[in-house]
């Protein structure tokens, strides 16, 4: 598992 | 992007849209914290600043378009154009006490100690306490106007959904994003108060007030 962060999100 | 996240998307729009005809149509913001709304747009307004670096997809620019836009038009709707509807002797919460120890924060904690990244988390952290003048301002008041508890119901559900999509997204892609989830956590937590309010109440068709 990775932690980042998804732009995709809103 | 899954059922959770798009669900979570939707219901936002949907509070966001509540907000604004409520106050359109009753040409009124009566119950309705501007302080709130103020700490909402600038989450938008400093969340969606990679509108105009990256493109992700058309669907995530025109959300991003549509948020920052109703919650713009929004707070002029409450300040300025419904002024004189405005009940500033009840939307007293001292924000201050949010955005100074969420703006130290976002220093502090974040994913990558860059502008964007440090405004990202800024917003993520605001998100999660913007509410609290509005809650606060029920609890002064004792009571809120049914359409303004759909809308708090459906802003209350999309950030749940999207701790769902998270739940989602780490067992079936081993991703997660512990800020995002831990300040959406808080998020929902801050609202479960009020959902116990609004299935016991408004549901069953009674006005939500609070015993003041």
């Amino acid at each position: 598992t990775s932690e980042e962060r998804d732009k995709d999100e809103l | 992007m899954n059922i959770f996240r798009l669900a979570g998307d939707v219901s936002h729009l949907v509070a966001i849209i509540i907000l604004l005809l409520k106050i359109w149509k009753t040409r009124s913001c009566a119950g309705i914290s501007g302080k709130s709304q103020i700490l909402f747009a600038s989450v938008f307004v400093t969340r969606y600043l990679d509108l105009f670096t990256i493109f992700i997809s058309l669907y995530n620019s025109s959300m991003k378009i549509i948020y920052i836009s109703c919650s713009i038009a929004t707070v002029y709707l409450v300040y300025f154009k419904f002024k004189a509807t405005y009940d500033g002797n009840h939307d007293t919460f001292r924000v201050e006490f949010l955005v100074v120890p969420v703006g130290g924060l976002s220093f502090l904690v974040n994913h990558d100690f860059s502008p964007m990244e440090i405004l990202w988390t800024f917003s993520i952290y605001l998100e999660s306490v913007a509410i609290l003048p509005q809650l606060f301002m029920i609890s002064k008041t004792g009571e809120a106007e049914t359409i303004t508890t759909h809308y708090l119901f459906f802003l209350g559900l999309y950030r749940g959904l999207y701790l769902i999509n998270w739940i989602w997204r780490y067992y079936f892609e081993g991703f997660f994003d512990l800020i995002a989830i831990v300040a959406g956590l808080v998020q929902t937590v801050l609202y479960c108060d009020f959902f116990y309010l609004y299935v016991t109440k408004v549901l069953k068709g009674k006005k939500l007030s609070l015993p003041a």
